[in-house]
């Protein structure tokens, strides 16, 4: 279960809290994945209380302060959202899935989600082995509006370097060709960080998506295989 | 090929913060988790209640626990004004958990509300719960708890180590309690803001909520 609060001493007004906390949750809290598994009891709550001035006005949608504060609360919620994937149960990686060029962002949000949550993806990042397959795998079944954002012909799929290690992407695949080629001693030292990026190009548009997630270990089994008893 | 374990706690967990002006946690072990950890906790605004706002977004799983659907209640009948406080349990999710269930959450705000200053129809806290599915709140324990919590004066503090305590109570299965606490500048005053996010989860998680 994701249970989480965002505290501030602004003076927000309650259309102006609900709003900023839902373009928020959107972007962060919305975009991560431990393991596929909705709550019964996911809440995100925020509360403000004007603290800073209590002669200040309240904040609202109209407000010229209103777009800057929506960023921010974004990116605590944001930051906050990446702590719990890298607290996944068991998790030893942190993964960033990067969907970019879609032709819409609904359909490179569900392609995002759907490697993001594919079991065979995450033990294949666990075990630091290079498994393009999966994840176009999971790009396939993707439960996408309409095809126009996915072309198999134009896709291409690489690993991304979080540190500063050359060469920083490592094509899997480039056009739908996939790269048989593959340099796998570097694939091992990419695979072996902690951090990590999949880059999906769909190079069918302009719209980005990302997702966090993390791999999925022999200790999530142990963790949740008694949890209630 | 295996990563190594992480220390997750020291490299993720702070050493000092800044918190949000008027506000005050406090957190105790309530005896719902069975191994005496911090298992409950409550946020509340000392600033003017006037100016206190809250919102909410909640899971879209068509099975609600029922903490989720009196904090949406109370949302819906305050309109988000006025709710100084957020109750929070570890250790039992109160879900799955029938009438007696939503029973036990609304009696929690109550509870809270009362020694917040409410007369009886005024709600001015929201409430949640997490951990096992499908067992009843202990409320003995939990009544005892919220008592505990507001006839000890010093409860309540200010500073990160009353605000880490919170993050602590509400863990279950974390390795580290998520506590990020960020200051901005207004651009128009240049007057200093804080935001400060607490979160738990490590598990059952691909949330969807709106």
């Amino acid at each position: 279960t994701l249970l989480s609060y965002l505290i501030t001493d602004l003076p927000l007004s309650s259309s102006a809290a609900t709003s900023s906390l839902k373009y928020a949750v959107d972007r962060s809290f919305n975009c991560i994945s431990v393991d596929g598994d909705m709550s019964t009891n996911d809440t995100l709550c925020m509360l403000s209380n004007g603290a800073i001035d209590n002669q200040m006005e309240d904040i609202t949608e109209d407000s010229e302060l209103y777009d800057e504060i929506k960023l921010n609360i974004t990116s605590v919620a944001q930051d906050l959202a990446k702590l719990v994937v890298r607290d996944g149960e068991g998790s030893t990686k942190f993964v960033t899935v990067k969907v970019i060029n879609s032709e819409n962002y609904a359909d490179a949000r569900t392609i995002a989600e759907s490697i993001s949550n594919s079991m065979l993806v995450k033990t294949a990042l666990y075990g630091q082995d290079a498994n393009w397959g999966r994840i176009l795998c999971a790009i396939g079944y993707a439960k996408l509006n309409d095809m126009r954002a996915l072309d198999a012909d134009k896709i291409s799929v690489s690993f991304v370097t979080t540190d500063n290690s050359e060469p920083k992407e490592l094509k899997l695949v480039i056009n739908g060709v996939p790269q048989l080629n593959l340099d796998e001693e570097r694939a091992s030292q990419m695979l072996a960080l902690e951090d990590l990026e999949v880059l999906v190009d769909l190079n069918t548009g302009t719209e980005t998506a990302q997702f966090w997630t993390c791999d999925l270990t022999h200790e999530y089994v142990t963790i949740n295989g008694d949890y209630r008893t | 090929q295996k990563a190594k374990p992480l220390d997750k706690y020291a490299r993720f967990v702070p050493t000092h913060a800044t918190f949000p002006l008027g506000f005050e946690t406090a957190s105790i072990s309530a005896g719902i988790k069975k191994n005496n950890a911090l298992d409950l906790g409550v946020i509340r605004n000392v600033n003017d209640p006037k100016r206190a706002r809250a919102a909410a977004v909640f899971t879209t799983n068509k099975f609600q626990a029922a903490p989720v659907t009196v904090s949406r209640n109370v949302l819906q009948h305050t309109k988000g004004e006025g709710v100084i406080a957020t109750i929070v349990n570890s250790g039992c999710a109160n879900s799955v958990t029938g009438d007696q269930g939503q029973e036990d959450a609304e009696k929690t705000v109550d509870l809270v509300s009362k020694h917040l200053g409410s007369d009886s129809s005024e709600n001015l806290s929201l409430v949640m719960s997490t951990g096992v599915i499908g067992q009843r709140l202990p409320m003995d324990k939990l009544e005892n708890g919220i008592e505990k919590i507001f006839n000890d004066k010093k409860a309540f503090g200010s500073d990160f180590n009353s605000w880490l305590n919170f993050a602590k109570s509400i863990c279950t299965t974390d390795t580290f309690p998520k506590i990020i606490s960020k200051q901005f500048k207004l651009s128009t005053t240049g007057q200093t803001y804080t935001i400060t996010g607490i979160a738990k989860g490590a598990g059952m998680i691909c949330p969807n909520m709106a």
